[in-house]
């Protein structure tokens, strides 16, 4: 009994401005669809994904492409015929252009027409649903109904690129919980030519159901599909904002929609095979779909945007609201975002709001940081943690990453049971992403190859300083082996930009239009320069030269007509301030760190910089010199007025004296100075002058005293005699001189002025001569003792008593 | 529980280098059948072999191998069935 009523024309686009003005359509099941109504009162979901704001503004996703690559779709159905697009249809499996499903008893094929209904099921046609972007168009590919290979996957991932827009996919590989699969490289090369050129070189969008294995503690960062930064992994949550049960939780979850929860919550409903409706669409299946939808109506908005605007966008406008998850971080970008949600819910009149002002974000650049090839034992119960101190590439510009985006974590790991392991990357701003959590029935023994971990949750974030990535083995009951695993290797991949994605230094060419009454064509975002771009220009052109880039690559010089040239460097005489713009120095600097004059770093011809004010001078100052190797005035050494160098001063303050090439303080008669306390002392009581402290320091007696080596004495000490001289000007200078060593005590010098002598020695005539009486001549007479006499050692007892006759001799 | 032992099919992936013309000698020269590019993969294409087993475990052995050997075949992949679950 379904009657068909005439599907609504593109000319009928009044009736359907008041249609949404009104929300509400005859579709069968349109009440019942619980995640578009759910600003109402009457329903329990509290966040509203504001598809009926997105629709409100205009958009409904006309001209977007949107395929489904999945089990086929029934391209007949009367919610779909009128948006069924055949260009973006293919049959892989058959391999013919007819992407029908294949019908059985059980029905086994509805999956790709139940998601494709959620996206563009038709508006007001009195059948079923109305899907989010209504008026897109949409197609299928059927290749998982057969041997799925990697070319079976790289010909639905590159089917019509500069046709399809988006590409849905609600499959991947086994969600058992101990699977480790990906894309293999036909996959992923259609992943990167279509990022690369489709949609005309603005990149495909593919949109990809998370996990599925939430009952078999799966985990999605081994699934290789979700994992990627070219595809938008899409999490799910349930009408209370509880997380569903077959929900993973993963670092590269990026958004989240609605889908069903538990028996008792409430399901989506959508298309189904057979020309059927179905309320019982479940899983991420259901989700994914409805992600692509919303896009859809962003792109609708903004035709232009890359696959990267895309991205951003969602990081944007994602909200948290009342999805309920027990680790929610703001990371250092400030953005909210979690493990089972990403950066939250989606929010479609927010995307297509940002969607219509949104500049293009900066060229990706991609930093591959050094392989840590350290080997680690990974102990049981214990945790591996190694650090990383990563640069963002500062020393390439064309890979150099400031401000990022996704970041994956290349590892290998050798490891008796796989699923014991856990891992955690931490970022140089503390945010915390779990690249691993410990999968129950994961019993491999193959460890990780190199398999790339990534995550979203450092968006926004700086790149460079301390990556710490923490492994832990957390050894489960099951496991035989007590053989501890290896960290092999592992490295960063960063991806982001070097310029601020939002930075105002970009294009300030709004792009914005008034979208109730004009809808935007191609022509009006159409650049009107396709030729090279200078080598400063970092994000396109609109000429060649360095004046018509859209974002410098270095810095940039603006001058006064408000124009702007980028330049690899700052000329002289420039300097540039945190925005990379050039800025005059003063007019004595040559090169400077700012524009007041004591800000330079070298100076113009004929001026020297001086060292402690830098600034530029034509001369050095009084109590500076020139260093004539670095052109700098330099300070002369302490005290000096003028100096040659630093350690040559010639001429000194006042109340200095120069003693040699320094410069001293000048102390009265009496005191010297001291050095270490820098004051004048006195001398010790017996010096009249001195050169330190101590009675040894004299350099001449005071009144009454005598220069005895050093000393000032009252009398001379045993073993001196008084001496008398005429000095230079005239006076008597009495001193104390030492007396010959033949003689104990003395009255002049010479060993005949003798006034007492040493035990053994008799004083004769003024001298010291041996007195001992001698006995038998020793043997040691002779030309020996001689020499001993000859020597003055016969004052030496045993040689006295040797020597004996001989030393008693005069002479 | 699934078979974990690798699933050869009777296709192949191959990069050839000088277009279409020869990648169809090519396959002609072998006993392959040229399906045609492989999605927008430039250079890339499906070559489906009638006479080799369907579904084996063990990678396909036989004369056509000798295509590796062509000096424009700058690739070849024999395709293996991946396991993929509707989510």
């Amino acid at each position: 009994d379904y009657k068909p009523s005439p599907p609504l024309s593109l000319s009928s686009s009044a009736q359907l401005s008041q249609a949404q003005s009104n929300i509400f359509y005859n579709d069968a099941k349109w009440s019942s669809m619980w995640y578009i109504h759910c600003s109402d009162d009457v329903h329990n979901c509290q966040s509203d994904m504001n598809i009926m704001g997105a629709w409100k503004r205009g958009y409904t996703g006309k001209d977007v492409v949107v395929t489904i690559l999945d089990d086929g779709i029934e391209r007949n159905h009367p919610d779909l015929l009128q948006n069924y697009d055949p260009q973006a249809s293919f049959d892989v499996n058959g391999n013919d252009m007819d992407p029908m499903p294949r019908y059985d008893a059980t029905n086994e094929n509805k999956h790709g027409t139940r998601c494709a209904g959620e996206v563009a099921a038709a508006a007001n046609n009195s059948h079923c649903i109305v899907g989010i972007a209504y008026n897109a168009r949409i197609g299928g590919v059927r290749m998982l109904d057969g041997d799925v290979t990697d070319m079976v996957e790289a010909k639905s991932l590159s089917l019509q690129p500069q046709h399809i827009d988006i590409y849905s996919a609600s499959w991947g590989p086994d969600d058992d919980g101990k699977t480790v699969d990906g894309p293999a490289s036909l996959a992923r090369q259609a992943f990167e030519n279509g990022i690369r050129m489709g949609r005309k070189g603005r990149g495909s969008i593919f949109v990809w159901a998370s996990g599925n294995g939430g009952r078999s503690r799966d985990h999605c960062s081994c699934d290789g599909y979700t994992n990627s930064i070219y595809t938008i992994s899409i999490s799910s949550t349930a009408e209370s904002g509880r997380k569903p049960w077959y929900l993973e939780e993963c670092s590269s979850t990026l958004t989240t929609t609605y889908s069903s929860g538990e028996n008792y919550d409430r399901k989506i409903i959508t298309t189904d095979l057979r020309h059927r409706c179905t309320d019982s669409h479940t899983g991420t299946s259901a989700s994914a779909p409805m992600a692509a939808a919303i896009i859809a109506l962003a792109l609708e908005a903004n035709p232009l945007l890359s696959w990267r605007d895309v991205q951003h966008i969602i990081v944007k406008t994602s909200r948290a609201g009342h999805l309920s998850a027990p680790d929610w971080k703001s990371n250092a970008a400030g953005y909210n975002v979690s493990h089972l949600y990403g950066f939250g819910l989606m929010d479609a009149e927010a995307m297509v709001k940002e969607a219509e002002r949104w500049r293009q974000v900066p060229a990706q650049h991609v930093c591959v940081e050094s392989a840590d090839r350290q080997i680690r034992t990974i102990r049981p119960e214990h945790v591996v943690r190694s650090v990383y101190k990563a640069t963002g590439c500062t020393d390439n510009p064309n890979h150099h990453v400031i401000y990022l985006e996704h970041v994956v974590v290349r590892i290998t790991i050798t490891h008796p049971r796989r699923g014991d392991l856990s891992i955690n990357l931490t970022s140089p701003s503390g945010t915390k992403s779990q690249l691993l959590a410990n999968r129950l029935f994961d019993h491999s023994m193959e460890g990780f190859k190199n398999w790339e971990f990534m995550t979203t949750h450092c968006w926004g974030e700086k790149a460079a300083g301390d990556w710490v990535l923490e492994i832990y083995d957390s050894p489960s009951q099951l496991r035989s082996q007590k053989v501890p695993g290896k960290l092999k290797e592992w490295s960063l991949v960063l991806y982001g930009t070097s310029v601020h994605p939002y930075s105002s230094l970009r294009n300030d060419k709004p792009r914005s239009t008034d979208t109730l009454t004009l809808t935007p064509t191609e022509e009006e975002f159409t650049e009107e320069y396709n030729g090279p771009c200078d080598a400063e220009c970092n994000d396109g052109c609109e000429g060649p030269g360095p004046h018509h880039c859209i974002n410098c690559l270095n810095y940039f010089l603006k001058f006064k007509n408000n124009t702007r040239t980028c330049v690899s460097e700052c000329p002289s005489g420039f300097f540039h301030d945190d925005r990379k713009r050039c800025k005059k120095c003063s007019s004595s600097c040559e090169t400077c760190i700012g524009s007041r004059s004591d800000q330079c770093t070298t100076c113009r011809a004929g001026h020297h910089l001086n060292e402690g004010t830098h600034t530029c001078v034509a001369s050095c100052a009084d109590s500076f010199y020139l260093d004539y190797d670095f052109n700098i005035c330099r300070k002369c050494p302490e005290n000096c007025k003028k100096c040659n160098s630093s350690n040559v001063c010639t001429e000194c303050n006042p109340g200095m004296s120069l003693q040699g090439n320094r410069c001293q303080l000048t102390c009265d008669p009496g005191t010297y100075y001291n050095g270490h306390r820098r004051t004048c002392e006195h001398c010790h009581r017996t010096c009249a002058t001195c050169a330190g402290t101590g009675a040894e320091a004299c350099t001449k007696c005071a009144e009454g005293y005598l220069m005895e080596d050093w000393r000032c004495v009252l009398t001379c000490s045993t073993g001196y005699y008084l001496s008398e001289q005429t000095s230079d000007n005239g006076h008597m200078q009495k001193s104390c001189k030492m007396c010959d060593h033949s003689c104990y005590e003395c009255l002049g010098p010479g060993e005949r002025n003798c006034s007492s002598c040493v035990s053994g020695y008799n004083l004769e005539a003024g001298a010291c001569v041996v007195s001992t009486i001698c006995k038998d001549e020793s043997w040691a007479e002779g030309s020996f003792c001689v020499l001993v006499k000859r020597n003055n050692l016969c004052q030496r007892r045993v040689l006295q008593q040797l020597c004996c006759r001989t030393c008693s001799q005069k002479g | 529980p699934p078979c974990k032992a690798r699933i050869y099919t009777n296709h192949w992936a191959v990069r050839i280098a000088g277009g279409t013309e020869v990648a169809e000698r090519i396959a002609e020269k072998y006993g392959y059948r040229n399906m045609g590019q492989i999605g927008d993969l430039k250079d890339h294409y499906h070559f489906y072999h009638s006479r080799t087993i369907k579904r084996s475990t063990l990678y396909s052995r036989g004369r056509h191998n000798f295509i590796s050997m062509e000096p424009k075949v700058e690739w070849i992949q024999q395709q293996v069935v991946k396991r993929r679950i509707k989510r």
